[in-house]
C-alpha cells in the first residue's frame, strides 16, 4: 500500500512539465527515503533523477519498496487537471497495475480522482558515482534560460567555460556567434539572485542547446539553478526543490573527433 | 567535427 500526500501539489505538476519532453515513460520509485525517478532519454545523451524526500510530503505510507512505470505524457494529463492549489494525494495498491491521483481544492469542497493504468518498463538504471567538479556556477534559474534560449536562436551547441574572470556561454552558427559572459555577483540583496562560481580549474565544455534549454522547463521549481562542470564528465543541471529534494539533469558532452 | 558522447561512455548501469 502507498498513500503520499503532497500538499503543494503544484510541486508534482512542475516536475511533470519539466521532464515529460525529456524523457516518455519512467519507473517511480517508491521507498522510505522518497519518491524517485531516474530516467534517460532515448538516445542516452541526457539524464535526470528526481529524489522528493518523504519527509516533505503532509502524509507518506510506503509499506515496501515499489517501483511504478508511468508514461510521463499521460501522467501530465492527469495532473493538469488538478488546481494549482490543490493537495494531491498518489496513492496504489500492492500489485496493482494501476495508480490513483487524488485532487483536493484546498477548501475540500472539491474532491476528484484520477485513476492511471501502469505499464512494464525495463528501466535502465545508472550508477552515478559522487565526483569533485572542477566548477560549479549557482546563477539565477530564470537568467540562466533566457541565455539557453538567446543562444539557441545563433547556434546549436553552447560551449560553457568557467575561468576566474566569470562564465562564459558561447555559441556560433550560419548568422554569426554569440557570447555571454556573467561574473560572479554576490552584492544583491536577494541571494537568489547572486551568481556564484567555484573554481578549482579552469574548465570548458560543448553541449547541445536542444537538451540545455529542455533542462530549463524546471526553471518554475527553484529560483538558482547550480551548474557543475568536469572535463571530460557530464554537466549537472541541478534545480533545489524547496524542503523536498531535487531534480538533476546530466547532459554528456559534444567533443571533437 | 564534433560528436555527441553517451552517458553510458560515463556511468555504468546498475
Amino acid at each position: 500500500m502507498l498513500e503520499l500526500r503532497l500538499v503543494q501539489g503544484s510541486l508534482l505538476k512542475k516536475v511533470l512539465e519539466s521532464v515529460k519532453d525529456l524523457v516518455t515513460d519512467a519507473n517511480f520509485d517508491c521507498s522510505a527515503t522518497g519518491f524517485s525517478l531516474q530516467a534517460m532519454d532515448s538516445s542516452h545523451v541526457a539524464l535526470v533523477a528526481l529524489l522528493l524526500r518523504s519527509e516533505g510530503f503532509e502524509h507518506y505510507r510506503c509499506d515496501r519498496n515499489l517501483s511504478m512505470g508511468m508514461n510521463l505524457n499521460n501522467m501530465s494529463k492527469m495532473l493538469k487537471c488538478a488546481g494549482n492549489d490543490d493537495i494531491i494525494t498518489i496513492k496504489a495498491d500492492d500489485g496493482s497495475d494501476t495508480v490513483t491521483f487524488m485532487f483536493e481544492s484546498p477548501t475540500q469542497d472539491k474532491i476528484a480522482d484520477f485513476e492511471m493504468k501502469l505499464m512494464d518498463i525495463d528501466s535502465e538504471h545508472l550508477g552515478i558515482p559522487e565526483a569533485e567538479y572542477h566548477a560549479i556556477v549557482r546563477m539565477p534559474s530564470a537568467e540562466f534560460a533566457r541565455i539557453c534560449k538567446d543562444l539557441s536562436s545563433i547556434g546549436d551547441t553552447v560551449v560553457i567555460s568557467v575561468t576566474k574572470e566569470g562564465v562564459k556561454f558561447s555559441t556560433r552558427g550560419d548568422i554569426g556567434t554569440a557570447n555571454i559572459v556573467c561574473r560572479q555577483n554576490t552584492s544583491v540583496d536577494k541571494p537568489e539572485e547572486s551568481t556564484i562560481i567555484e573554481m578549482n580549474e579552469p574548465v570548458s565544455l560543448t553541449f547541445a542547446l536542444r537538451y540545455m534549454n529542455s533542462f530549463t522547463k524546471a526553471t518554475p521549481l527553484a529560483n538558482s539553478v547550480t551548474i557543475s562542470l568536469s572535463s571530460e564528465l557530464p554537466v549537472v543541471v541541478e534545480y533545489k526543490i524547496a524542503e523536498m529534494g531535487y531534480i538533476r539533469f546530466y547532459l554528456a558532452p559534444k567533443i571533437e573527433d | 567535427m564534433q560528436r555527441q558522447k553517451s552517458l553510458l561512455s560515463f556511468f555504468e548501469k546498475s
